[in-house]
């Protein structure tokens, strides 16, 4: 099987982090393809935005570093 | 700041908590201090009063635990999520869990307790995260924080009163607004001209005045003192105390109140306390010391208790024969009751009501009439 390349496993990552945080509806298998779609990019804005980091809408190193960081369970948006 | 949908909250002022289990890796009274220190962080600033209950079903039920631990919401290792935590309510709600895969510590070289218990109460108490860097309640862990140093931000303390309100206002300090970034009301309090002390005491070449629930620390180096709650350092001790004084060959603090006494060496509570003060060798009769404080050089320690003293040898650690002895013959000058008094550059400092008076043990008389807060650089 092809291995999963680091922007895979950092899209998962991603992925992941907006559903437990931000409320991203859980749609695991269009997420990758839609990962320019507005809807995602709106949901990476906020959590940027949340998050004092720079509304890039992208998967950039400084709002990767900041996801990397250890924190708290709860949810950050929503309920 | 943010509170849950829906803003759940407390409708109750005085809530009990338990410790359901401990981490391997702290010693018990370690993950109590930190947990009391956490609440009284929220203490401070609200209504809310909470007292720790070691067995049945408490409001908040603080528990540690890895992976899966029956609430469908499994923790992740060590790293990422270190714990979590719910809303005010019956059950589960309110209560506060901690990933045992984190390792658990008092300063920051690993997972600090204290830092991450304060946050989980939070979202106990009902506040749900915020967006401010500088907030307790910002969702990512912040290792650098300084401890020593450790302050609500005006976000929390906004966000918690939202939900609860300031706490009462003490009778005796005006009631100055909780905002804890705002100098104004300290500078007015600290610089009234009828400012009175409970005690004041050196520590490790600072001097800590005492107030209600609060001290200022000045030290020779700052002209501004820092102004913080006694808690924040020191959980354990009561507020509004009656005396305290610095051993400096044990660095060491005794702080009385009441036929109480308790230590501290540095932020370290010394185990073992509170103490009777009969302990020391007063007589049954005294129930409260007014004023301390241990000379450096002849290391014996003088309390004041209305209009006499006792003498206490440091090096026998006893009482002294001979006392109690009244203050006005052996400190002329020296005539009303004493509130709080420390010893600097080999003078007596004492404190009665808005004056100090500045006491020559040599020459065994008052050679200034100051302010009480003259230290404060007003």
């Amino acid at each position: 099987y092809p291995l999963h390349s680091s922007a895979d496993s950092g899209m998962e990552f991603l992925q992941k982090y907006l559903e437990k945080y931000y409320g991203l509806a859980e749609d695991a298998k269009q997420f990758v393809k839609k990962k320019d779609s507005s809807p995602v990019v709106k949901k990476i804005q906020e959590m940027q935005k949340f998050l004092g980091l720079e509304m890039t809408g992208k998967l950039d190193s400084n709002t990767m570093d900041v996801m990397l960081k250890p924190r708290c369970g709860v949810p950050d948006v929503g309920g | 700041f943010s509170t849950f949908p829906g803003s759940p909250k407390w409708r109750k002022t005085h809530l009990t908590y338990r410790v359901v289990n401990y981490t391997p890796d702290l010693p018990r009274e370690s993950v109590d201090s930190a947990i009391e220190k956490a609440l009284k962080v929220w203490e401070a600033v609200t209504p809310l009063t909470f007292s720790r209950l070691s067995e049945g079903e408490a409001d908040i039920m603080i528990s540690f635990a890895a992976g899966e631990h029956g609430d469908f919401v499994p923790f992740d290792g060590p790293g990422a999520v270190l714990a979590h935590a719910y809303a005010p309510g019956l059950g589960i709600n309110g209560d506060a869990h901690f990933d045992d895969d984190e390792q658990w510590t008092e300063d920051t070289t690993g997972t600090n307790l204290f830092l991450v218990a304060a946050h989980e109460l939070g979202h106990s108490l009902g506040l749900f995260h915020s967006d401010k860097t500088e907030a307790l309640m910002y969702p990512v862990y912040k290792s650098s924080t300084d401890l020593a140093r450790f302050r609500l931000s005006q976000d929390d303390v906004d966000g918690i009163q939202s939900l609860y309100g300031p706490p009462p206002a003490s009778p005796d300090v005006p009631v100055v607004p909780t905002k804890p970034n705002s100098p104004e009301p300290e500078l007015s309090l600290m610089c009234s001209p009828d400012l009175s002390f409970d005690a004041v005491s050196t520590l490790r070449g600072e001097f800590l005045f005492f107030k209600d629930r609060h001290f200022w620390r000045k030290s020779l180096r700052t002209p501004e003192p820092g102004f913080y709650l006694i808690s924040s350092f020191w959980p354990s001790l009561p507020s509004s105390i009656d005396a305290a004084y610095e051993v400096a060959n044990r660095d060491t603090v005794f702080v009385f109140k009441g036929t109480q006494f308790w230590a501290v060496r540095g932020h370290e509570e010394q185990a073992g306390y509170p103490k009777s003060i009969h302990a020391l060798g007063f007589p049954p009769a005294v129930r409260k010391i007014d004023a301390a404080v241990s000379a450096k050089e002849t290391k014996k320690t003088y309390f004041f208790v209305d209009d006499q003293y006792w003498r206490f040898d440091e090096k026998k650690r006893s009482m002294e024969p001979g006392f109690p002895r009244k203050i006005a013959k052996d400190f002329p000058g020296v005539d009303s009751k004493v509130d709080a008094v420390f010893e600097a550059f080999g003078f007596f400092y004492f404190f009665s009501g808005s004056s100090q008076l500045e006491f020559d043990p040599n020459a065994k008389k008052v050679t200034h009439v100051l302010k009480s807060n003259s230290w404060f650089n007003c």
